[in-house]
């Protein structure tokens, strides 16, 4: 299995619709500070099914949707979409948030519930992965883990 | 269930101290289960001792030691079960150029079976990618994407 | 007191401003005050705006604008009232090239006023550097320190 | 006022008396990871008083004496002393910390208590300078800091 693309809709600094096809090996990932390199970090957790906006570097799920620049108004939507590609079949998730506070959740072709996003993920083994993505600052805290939660790794992994 | 999580354990161990060795280039470490005879609710520990070093509170090492200790830990486990994809946010940004050096080796051997996604300022880290992606804010606030291309590595996007 | 209080904070507060658009090449900042009223209790807030960006939550600036717009208001204190010292263990780690030459910039005004120690693997930094020493381990687990001598800036221990 | 030297002597990872003289300008320090840069900064923030162990990334207070190598035994006691000139003065302050738990602190050539030192530091205007010593990751902090804590800071300027 591996990720194909991701496509970022109104989601922090993307107010344009940003595809990022990802190749197999080592894609990096370049710029001067504040471009917008970590946003698409928060974008793959929020796809993924993230519920803690103070994980994303936000107060209020709000902070998710383009707010607007000197030349552009902000929006009043976000999506993230992730295509996955497994043998033949390909395999699409995507999350959208509106600023009235709803939330939708998109498996294949139809609307669903986070919690189905959930179970494909695991089913495509890759529940729990958000413990591969390591944001700024964050791969030195994997020593200093619960002893529990270091158990957890061993456990996914078995 | 018990069997799988045992032999899960004795082999993301094995990797982890090999693993260790190969980034400090030396030393000793071990992954522990607190309560070996409670294999169903015993925790983890890590011990890490770099060379020369005695073993300490892990809290004493460096930035540098704590951030390749866990890149032993975390590649232990994808050597066990890969995982499909990794991001990576600046997990250069605390590491000298000879340990940067010993973390990309590792990334060109897991990359056969993980995708990474690799944030970075360092230009050896960006040296060792397939692929560049540059995002620029020409317009102020708005960031777009553009792929680069590496020489001797022509992509397209 | 509260005179010294408010021409304190006055002061400061213009520096920040200045700084903050030196270091952003543009933007607004604001070190604001919460209950104006209340001199003698009030808390103080920032608000920070890089170029071309709207006003956000700190919490959404990156990495590298969080460093530069605690720097800015750094620096106003010490245009204010220089430390005799100050310490900087790896301030450079999250910045880009660019963000580091305003940085060092920064410090060459100052240092006649603060010793600066900094501990860095920047070159650029080492460079802007009137004395370099390093430390080095070449017995196991012992640190011992010696002097570098810079290229045009010869200086002894 | 300016801080002359250093001395380091069984703190940490310098087991042998070790002197870092300061000079005007900007001093920079490199090395290899885990030679002991963050160490020399642990030893300021120490000799100028910090009683947190936490904050200088131990647990207990044994932590700061140098335990050993593979080739040197650990010592049983740790000092470090910090020379500051100001204008034709000398002014010398040093903490000690024994493995039995004993401190001593010293200002110039006599034994005094903590307080002692700390009132030297507010008169040469360096009382709660820790607020500029910025250790690994803690400079993104200050924009962080409660708004009490920013006031903290205007105060001790003015
Ligand atoms: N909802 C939003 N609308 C518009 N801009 C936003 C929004 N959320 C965050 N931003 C902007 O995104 C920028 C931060 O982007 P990001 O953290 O991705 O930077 P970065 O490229 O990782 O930089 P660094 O190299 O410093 O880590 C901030 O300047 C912030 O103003
Ligand atoms: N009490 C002690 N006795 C002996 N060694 C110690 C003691 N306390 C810490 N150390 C050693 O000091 C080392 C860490 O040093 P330090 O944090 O200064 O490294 P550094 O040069 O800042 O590295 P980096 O560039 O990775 O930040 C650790 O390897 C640790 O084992
Ligand atoms: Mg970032
Ligand atoms: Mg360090």
């Amino acid at each position: 299995i591996y990720l194909d693309r991701l496509e970022l809709h109104g989601f922090k600094s993307f107010p344009d619709k940003t595809v990022i096809k990802l190749h197999q090996g080592i894609t990096a990932v370049i710029g001067p500070n504040g471009c917008g390199k970590s946003n698409i970090v928060d974008s793959v957790l929020w796809v993924m099914g993230e519920q803690k906006i103070k994980n994303l570097r936000g107060e209020n799920n709000e902070d998710l949707i383009f707010n607007g620049s000197s030349s552009k108004k902000p929006l009043g939507m976000t999506e993230v979409g992730a295509y996955f590609s497994k043998e033949d079949e390909e395999i699409y998730i995507a999350r959208r948030f509106f600023r009235d506070g709803e939330s939708k959740y998109i498996l294949n072709e139809r609307f669903c519930r986070n919690k189905d996003i959930q179970d494909m993920l695991f089913q495509l083994r890759m529940g729990g992965t958000n413990y591969f993505i390591f944001e700024q600052g964050s791969i030195e805290k994997l020593v200093s883990l619960k002893p529990s939660e270091k158990r957890m790794l061993i456990e996914e992994a078995a | 269930s018990r069997v799988s999580f045992s032999e899960a354990f004795n082999t993301i161990k094995e990797n982890f101290l090999k693993n260790f060795k190969i980034l400090f280039e030396g030393g000793e470490a071990e992954l522990c289960l607190m309560e070996p005879d409670d294999l169903l609710e015993t925790g983890l520990e890590i011990k890490a001792q770099p060379p020369g070093k005695r073993l300490l509170n892990l809290k004493l090492l460096s930035g540098g030691e704590k951030t390749l200790t866990s890149l032993a830990f975390l590649f232990a486990l994808f050597e066990y079960k890969p995982s499909p994809f990794c991001v990576f946010d600046e997990v250069d940004a605390s590491l000298d150029e000879a340990n940067i050096q010993r973390f990309l080796k590792f990334l060109h051997k897991l990359k056969e079976k993980t995708q990474f996604l690799i944030i970075t300022h360092n230009f050896k880290t960006m040296e060792e990618a397939d692929y560049i992606y540059g995002i620029s804010m020409n317009e102020p606030g708005i960031s777009t994407i553009y792929s680069m291309k590496m020489t001797g590595k022509e992509k397209e996007t």
